[in-house]
């Protein structure tokens, strides 16, 4: 139950971030869906989890505060995604 | 560099920022 409540908590927060992001980063859309395609990539567990929402939570607080450093912090969060991609847990696998 | 490469971003950060993003994006479309 708890994984359930982190999960659609971490959902909420994405979609927030997304949107302010979307706002922010109007002369460069492309950015923002990449953002969604690397989450859609990552890999369940770790969207699921309590790195990824302090993680996401730091990013949203910081981007709301700091309107200047759009892509800095999605650019923060691809790397992060990016790490935990699905893709990349399977090629790991002895 | 381009002046269509130079955006009027104030923060430098945010500069590098957007330019690794918009480089890792044509990467990806480049490589299908």
């Amino acid at each position: 139950k708890a994984a359930h409540i982190l999960k659609v908590e971490n959902e909420k927060l994405f979609e927030e971030f997304v949107a302010h992001c979307t706002l922010h980063t109007q002369d460069h859309p492309e950015v923002v869906t990449f953002l969604q395609t690397k989450y859609s990539k990552a890999s369940p567990d770790f969207l699921m989890s309590v790195e990824f929402r302090n993680a996401l939570g730091r990013c949203l607080t910081r981007a709301q505060a700091n309107t200047a450093k759009t892509f800095v912090y999605i650019n923060e969060l691809c790397t992060l995604l990016k790490q935990h991609s699905a893709k990349r847990r399977v090629l790991m696998q002895p | 560099e381009p002046s269509s490469m130079i955006d009027d971003d104030d923060d430098p950060e945010n500069r590098i920022a957007k330019k690794m993003l918009l480089a890792q994006i044509k990467a990806n479309y480049s490589s299908g």
